[in-house]
C-alpha cells in the first residue's frame, strides 16, 4: 500500500512539466527515503534525478519499496487536471497495474479522482557515486534560462568555463559568436540573484545547447541553479526544492574529434 | 562540433 499526500499539486505539475519533454517513460521509486526517480533521455546522453523527501509530504505512507512505470507525458496530463493549491493524494495498491491522482480543493468542495496505468519499463539503474567538483556555480534560475535559450538561438553547443572571477557562456554558429560573463556578485537585492562561486580549478567544457534548453524547464523550481563542473565528468545543473528535495540533471560533455 | 559522450561512459548500471 503507497498514499503518499502533498498539499501542493503544484509542485508535482512543475516537477512533471519540466521533465516530460526529455524522458518519455520512466520508473517512479517509492521508499521511506522519498518519492524518486531517475532516467536517462532516450539517446543516453542526459540524465534526471528527482528526489521528493518523504518528510516533504503531509503524509508518506510506503509500506514497502515500490516501484511505478509511469508515461511522464500521460502523468502530466492528470497532474494538469489540478489546481495548483489542490491537495493531490498518490494512492497504488500492493501488486495493482494502476496508480491514483486524487485532487482536493482547499476548501474540500471538489474532489477529483484520475487512475492511471501503470507499465512496465525495464530501465538501468545508474549508481552516481558522490564527487567533488571542481567549480560549482550558484545563479539565479532565470538568468541561467535566459542565456541557454538567448545562446541556443546562435549555435548548437555551449562552452562553459568558471574561473575565479565567474561564469562564462559561448556559442558559435553559422550567422556568429556570442560570448555571455557572469561574474561573481553577491552585492545583490535578492538572494536569488546572486552568483557565487566555488571553484578549485578553472574548468571549460562543453554541451549542447538542446540538453541545457531542456533543463531549464525546471526553472518554476528554485529560484537558483547550481551548475557543478569538473573535467571529463557530466555537468550537473540542480534545481533545489526548498524542504522538499531536488532535480538533478546530469549532461556528457562533447569533446575535440 | 565535437564528439557527444553518453551518460553511460560516466556511470556504471547498480
Amino acid at each position: 500500500m503507497l498514499e503518499l499526500r502533498l498539499t501542493q499539486a503544484g509542485l508535482l505539475k512543475k516537477v512533471l512539466e519540466s521533465i516530460k519533454d526529455l524522458v518519455t517513460d520512466a520508473n517512479f521509486d517509492c521508499s521511506a527515503t522519498g518519492f524518486s526517480l531517475q532516467a536517462m533521455d532516450s539517446s543516453h546522453v542526459a540524465l534526471v534525478a528527482l528526489l521528493l523527501r518523504s518528510d516533504g509530504f503531509e503524509h508518506y505512507r510506503c509500506d514497502h519499496n515500490i516501484s511505478m512505470g509511469m508515461n511522464l507525458g500521460n502523468m502530466a496530463k492528470m497532474l494538469r487536471c489540478a489546481s495548483d493549491d489542490d491537495t493531490v493524494t498518490i494512492k497504488a495498491d500492493d501488486g495493482s497495474d494502476t496508480v491514483t491522482f486524487m485532487f482536493e480543493s482547499p476548501s474540500q468542495d471538489k474532489i477529483s479522482d484520475y487512475e492511471m496505468k501503470l507499465m512496465d519499463i525495464d530501465s538501468e539503474h545508474l549508481g552516481i557515486p558522490e564527487a567533488e567538483y571542481q567549480a560549482i556555480v550558484r545563479m539565479s534560475a532565470s538568468e541561467f534560462a535566459r542565456i541557454c535559450k538567448d545562446l541556443g538561438t546562435i549555435g548548437d553547443t555551449v562552452i562553459i568555463s568558471v574561473t575565479k572571477e565567474g561564469v562564462q557562456f559561448s556559442t558559435k554558429g553559422d550567422i556568429g559568436t556570442a560570448n555571455i560573463i557572469c561574474r561573481k556578485n553577491t552585492a545583490v537585492d535578492k538572494k536569488e540573484e546572486a552568483t557565487v562561486i566555488e571553484m578549485a580549478e578553472p574548468v571549460s567544457l562543453t554541451f549542447a545547447s538542446r540538453y541545457l534548453i531542456a533543463f531549464t524547464k525546471a526553472t518554476p523550481l528554485a529560484g537558483q541553479v547550481t551548475i557543478s563542473m569538473s573535467y571529463d565528468m557530466p555537468i550537473v545543473v540542480e534545481y533545489k526544492m526548498e524542504t522538499m528535495g531536488y532535480m538533478r540533471f546530469y549532461l556528457a560533455p562533447k569533446i575535440e574529434e | 562540433q565535437g564528439v557527444q559522450l553518453s551518460i553511460t561512459e560516466f556511470y556504471c548500471s547498480t
